[in-house]
């Protein structure tokens, strides 16, 4: 059986999704 | 995104693998309710011994899953991987299922940081242990290369001490105190973690929450393994991604919701921590050998190791004329015997001595080349063997081998014989020489005999020969 898919809620980043500047 | 290293030595720790200890348990699995600041919080423990045996890194899906970007939920990960204890492994992009960090699944290097510093935990092919940040240049060394690796975010534990502090600076927290990344090691949410304790197990932790309302930050956590006697652990992926699968069945409490609200659902994460029954390394043993127990067991004579990955024809080791194969020693031309200590036998040359010698007068020939001259390498044997045969008249028509061995065999009793006969000889005439001389100083020490004069023409008279006989008892 399936659980169903999950609505990807509960987000803990350590990074902001965004990025303040591009990589180095 | 903040300090790529690409070559040279970066801090990290290795703990050299503990000796395996016959008949070792299999994993052990503690399930926990405990309070951290009067928050009640669920959680699992598991170690793991022989963690090269016992551990592998999945990819997402199954083999492949990083490079196709797959994401799959860890009970789809583990169907086939026959895991007892299951947990998500590394960071992911959401969006695209781009597996983050460094990957390395059964010694197959699937992803790379290329040197992002963030926190590693790896297993090297010798059993070493490795927690840190590693430089590209050391992720991709061959030398003994990682079997096992993948990449969290935040050094918990460092040699037995909370390493966090130094974690946010070494991960890139440069400018915001209250910034994203503060606030990830500060809230509560679910967590897991990966590390080993005092003994060189594996340690998966898991703990149920969800973020900003239920579960433990990262400190909790780390004062939480550091009195589980655990000595390095990073972080690794949380909140929704947070699973612990027990036996390929979801046992524990994911925070993401389903489609119906009601409800929670697992995450379809990225690669995923496993702990199963102890594997061969390699699996197969280099086809040399059956896996049992984790243990491989050679087949044949000649292949050992722990991998059955070395040849071993005993200690002489083919007595350096000969090369060990799978089937024994392999003698060099000119040598024979199970560990090529015996030169060819007379008359015979070449590999394993198969060759007759074809030289004139049947004289014997270099076993190496077969050169009927024996000036290029002749050994001691070969030269005192050519002496005796080849001086014999051609005509006389020369017995086998063996009869060689006969002359031999005379000439060396003959020898043997004439030596004992002079012995002999001198010790009869020595005695002798010795006993005249002790006859003669007898005479001589102060005792004296006459002897009556005698005529020198003619017999005797009777009257002389009886005075003769009075005179020879005498006073001094």
């Amino acid at each position: 059986f399936s659980w169903g898919a999950s609505l990807d809620d509960d987000l803990l980043l350590p990074y902001p999704a965004l990025r303040a500047r591009p990589a180095r | 995104d903040c300090a790529r290293v690409p070559v040279g030595s970066r801090e990290h720790e290795s703990w050299q693998p503990s000796p395996a200890s016959p008949g070792a348990r299999g994993p052990s699995v503690r399930t926990f309710v405990s309070h951290f600041a009067g928050r009640a919080v669920t959680g699992h423990l598991t170690r793991a011994a022989e963690p090269l045996r016992t551990f592998s890194v999945l990819e997402p899906g199954g083999l492949g899953g990083c490079a196709s970007r797959r994401r799959a939920t860890v009970e789809e990960t583990v169907r086939e991987a026959g895991c007892g204890v299951a947990q998500n492994g590394g960071f992911f992009r959401m969006d695209t299922g781009e597996c983050l960090g460094n990957v390395v699944s059964d010694g197959r290097r699937v992803s790379s940081a290329g040197g992002l510093q963030n926190a590693q935990f790896g297993i090297r092919r010798d059993g070493t242990l490795v927690t840190g940040y590693l430089s590209e240049e050391e992720v991709l060394n061959t030398e003994n290369p990682f079997v096992q690796l993948l990449s969290g975010v935040v050094w918990l534990i460092r040699n037995g001490s909370i390493y966090i502090n130094e974690s946010q600076a070494a991960e890139c927290e440069e400018t915001q105190e209250t910034g994203s990344f503060s606030k990830f090691v500060n809230v509560i949410s679910a967590r897991t973690a990966v590390g080993h304790d005092r003994k060189g197990q594996l340690v998966l932790f898991h703990a149920d929450g969800q973020t900003e309302q239920r579960g433990i930050n990262l400190w909790e956590m780390a004062e939480f393994l550091l009195k589980q006697d655990v000595v390095n652990a990073i972080n690794l992926d949380g909140g929704g991604s947070a699973t612990f699968v027990l036996n390929g069945t979801l046992a524990s409490y994911p925070s993401d919701h389903c489609q119906d609200n009601m409800w929670r659902c697992p995450r379809s994460v990225s690669t995923v921590v496993c702990v199963h029954k102890p594997r061969c390394q390699p699996p197969d043993c280099n086809s040399h050998g059956t896996c049992v127990e984790g243990h491989c067991q050679c087949t044949g004579h000649f292949w050992s190791g722990a991998a059955c990955d070395k040849l071993e024809c005993g200690p002489s080791n083919c007595s350096q004329h000969g090369l060990c194969t799978e089937t024994g020693c392999r003698c060099e031309a000119g040598w024979t015997g199970s560990n090529c200590s015996e030169e060819c036998p007379l008359g015979w040359h070449g590999p394993g001595c198969q060759k007759p010698c074809e030289c004139e007068h049947q004289c014997p020939c270099n076993p190496q080349t077969g050169n009927c001259n024996l000036t290029q390498t002749p050994t001691l044997s070969s030269i005192l063997s050519r002496v005796k045969q080849c001086l014999q008249p051609s005509e006389v028509p020369l017995q086998t081998r063996e009869f060689s061995l006969l002359t031999g065999t005379t000439w060396l009793a003959l020898t043997l014989v004439l030596v004992f006969l002079l012995l002999i000889s001198m010790v009869v005439n020595v005695s002798l020489l010795l006993s005249a001389r002790a006859e003669r100083s007898r005479h001589l020490d102060g005792s004296y005999v006459y002897h009556p004069l005698q005529e020198m023409n003619g017999e005797l008279s009777a009257e002389k020969e009886q005075q003769g006989d009075a005179c020879t008892s005498f006073k001094d």
